[in-house]
């Protein structure tokens, strides 16, 4: 998180608002509703009290307008610039300003008013932009569902206004990993043609052979229909797919795009009722087989016929010795599967049938 | 030879953001050229974004520098 220069704050914790207009493309009381929840975000983790005007000067004066709109900082017209505030102080400090050119909504259609007040009333209660993709006080436009603030955020404006003293419970979104982090794990691994995307709480990384520094991004920014948390992941690069599971169900992506007909069912691949979630996936290029983890046991999925081979679940430590009983992730290249268990990976030969390498989970992102 | 259209308009939007977000001083650009500051405030807007620092606009940078955002600068003035 950053603050402005000087720690730029209010001096008490009783701070007022006005919205001076309204934007047409909401209700009067969806506006109100949505600025009432956005002081609210700060108002649960701070001693931070907010109280409407109706007339008069307030500390935070909010308004929409477009292009030049009275403080020689003109908007842009649609997409682009959405909004700005100005750091606490007397006059145009605190002031919010909406630009009237986008489209307002209270849903996931772009622009949600709600998340972007939040955001911008974490300006005008003095916190700056944060590099932290997953924090709401980031400056690209996300949309997320649920409480919009990260540890980062919090951390950030309690140490300008301490902690809410009547400790309301509030359930924060967690910073976004750290790659060289010694302790990290994988949530799945899979190839996009040609990339490897990694996937770890709500992010993924992107590796490309020509970016030697992966990139880091919300899944939902690229993929708003998945769910924050995939389990496990792998390309069928016959059909040009990824298949993306995250508990009972399994999603196809085609590129960026979702399949028609998806999500579907786990147990459509043959899977019993009893497994709820898959550890890892991995499809073996060369045999044409997707090998499915389930705790301490694995499947075998013969692509072209669409059935899992007969003489399945067998034992993961039976089959591929010396990588432990469970795996988180697993990926195939050139005749090696790796696998991914906490902040370990194994090199396994599939045809010597033993663990040629131990390395860190990290080391191939660049740690 | 003149610079391509697309160039320039990359130039242009690059030039456009990181005056409004990294305070890069106005009237800087030569003729179709990023200027030494250019290359460093696109520097500093790669770290910030924790992407490749490279100091050239390439296209993971402006694809970021054209997602929707919010219009206070992101180096506090």
């Amino acid at each position: 998180y950053n603050h402005f220069p000087r720690d730029l704050k209010w001096k008490n914790t009783n701070v007022t608002f006005r919205i001076l207009n309204y934007t047409p493309d909401l209700k009067k009381a969806d506006v109100d509703k949505a600025v009432r929840n956005a002081f609210n975000v700060w108002s649960k983790v701070t001693p931070l009290r907010f109280k409407k005007l109706y007339e008069g000067n307030a500390d935070i004066m909010i308004s929409f307008g477009a292009k030049e709109h009275g403080d020689f900082n003109p908007f842009d017209g649609p997409e682009g610039l959405l909004a700005h505030a100005y750091p606490p102080g007397n006059g145009i400090g605190g002031d919010t300003h909406f630009d009237e050119d986008e489209t307002w909504t209270k849903d996931f259609h772009a622009f949600n008013l709600f998340l972007v007040a939040a955001h911008e009333f974490g300006h005008a209660l003095g916190m700056a932009h944060s590099s932290d993709p997953g924090s709401l006080m980031y400056p690209v436009y996300s949309y997320g569902k649920g409480y919009p603030l990260s540890e980062d955020d919090i951390k950030g404006i309690q140490s300008l206004y301490g902690e809410n003293t009547d400790h309301r419970k509030v359930k924060p979104k967690p910073d976004a990993p750290s790659k060289c982090d010694p302790e990290l794990s994988f949530d799945a691994i899979t190839e996009l043609r040609g990339e490897t995307i990694i996937f770890k709480d709500r992010f993924y990384w992107r590796l490309h052979p020509q970016m030697p520094e992966p990139e880091q991004t919300l899944i939902k920014n690229t993929w708003p229909e998945l769910p924050n948390q995939v389990d496990a992941a792998y390309e069928n690069p016959e059909k040009d797919i990824v298949i993306i599971f995250s508990g009972i169900r399994m999603w196809a992506l085609n590129g960026y795009n979702l399949v028609d007909g998806y999500p579907k069912y786990i147990h459509k691949l043959g899977l019993p009722k009893t497994v709820r979630k898959i550890d890892a996936a991995v499809n073996i290029r060369d045999t044409g087989k997707t090998l499915l983890f389930v705790d301490e046991e694995y499947w075998s999925y013969d692509e072209e016929k669409g059935t899992m081979d007969s003489g399945y679940p067998r034992s993961l430590e039976q089959d591929f010795p010396g990588i432990g009983d469970e795996v988180d992730a697993v990926a195939y290249h050139y005749g090696y599967l790796y696998f991914y268990h906490d902040h370990m990976q194994f090199e396994y030969s599939y045809s010597s049938r033993k663990v040629m390498r131990i390395m860190r989970a990290n080391s191939m992102l660049n740690c | 030879k003149p610079i391509a259209t697309e160039e320039k308009d990359k130039l242009l939007l690059a030039d456009k953001y990181l005056r409004r977000y990294y305070g890069m001083p106005a009237g800087l650009q030569g003729e179709g050229k990023a200027s030494d500051l250019m290359h460093q405030k696109i520097r500093e807007m790669q770290a910030f974004f924790r992407l490749e620092v490279t100091g050239k606009l390439d296209d993971n940078t402006l694809e970021v520098m054209e997602m929707a955002r919010c219009g206070v600068p992101d180096v506090a003035e």
